[in-house]
């Protein structure tokens, strides 16, 4: 069953694309394999103006103020923040591995950014997830064709300038390939 | 056709405008 795509109100700014916001969390002591982060993963919610994403993003709670292993995603609609999903399967993503205390704001820039069309990259951008973790925080951007160089190096001029990061912030562009191989090798029947 | 782009600032502004209540 097909689900109806949300559509502006009234009055309303439209934005580019429509977008989805998932959350996961990991339950402790089970295995990561693709059944179940599926599991794990579930959708809040669909808008595609700028005044329907404030009313989702104004009652979510900061990236900041999550704790365990949770994740926010913040996805185009109809493309699943999961590798396996045909506009990612091709793709890649820049990593940036944040101190504690700085989560809420740059993942509120780097989505504000991706919102507003601010990467230039046409149809290329899939999504972006903020990861909490117990020491760092991570947050990243996800692109369909991860061999494409000019788009990567665009997206990784765009961040450096809507994050407003330290200078010494390391950025780190990983395949979803590579990122499939690594998980794999730590399985035991690898 | 053409892009609909939004900065930073036009976003922000649209979060208290009464539409988005």
């Amino acid at each position: 069953t097909k689900k109806k795509m949300v559509v502006p109100g009234a009055g309303e700014h439209p934005l580019q694309y429509n977008y989805t916001f998932w959350y996961s969390r990991r339950t402790p002591g089970r295995p990561a394999s693709t059944q179940s982060y599926e599991q794990n993963i579930k959708q809040i919610g669909s808008f595609a103006s700028v005044e329907q994403f404030w009313r989702f993003y104004s009652h979510m709670i900061r990236p900041g103020d999550l704790t365990g292993h949770s994740d926010f995603h913040l996805f185009k609609e109809g493309i699943k923040p999961m590798w396996e999903d045909d506009a990612n399967k091709m793709g890649g993503k820049w990593i940036i591995r944040l101190r504690k205390g700085l989560a809420s704001r740059c993942w509120e820039n780097l989505i504000l950014a991706m919102l507003g069309e601010q990467f230039m990259v046409g149809e290329e951008i899939c999504g972006a997830v903020v990861s909490v973790r117990f020491q760092e925080d991570i947050i990243s951007i996800w692109n369909k064709t991860a061999s494409d160089q000019g788009t990567t190096a665009r997206i990784r001029d765009t961040l450096r300038r809507v994050l407003n990061l330290p200078p010494n912030t390391i950025m780190e562009y990983k395949t979803h390939t590579d990122s499939i191989k690594y998980s794999l090798g730590r399985l035991p029947w690898a | 056709g053409t892009r609909i782009i939004y900065d930073r600032k036009f976003l922000l502004d649209r979060r208290n405008s009464p539409i988005a209540q």
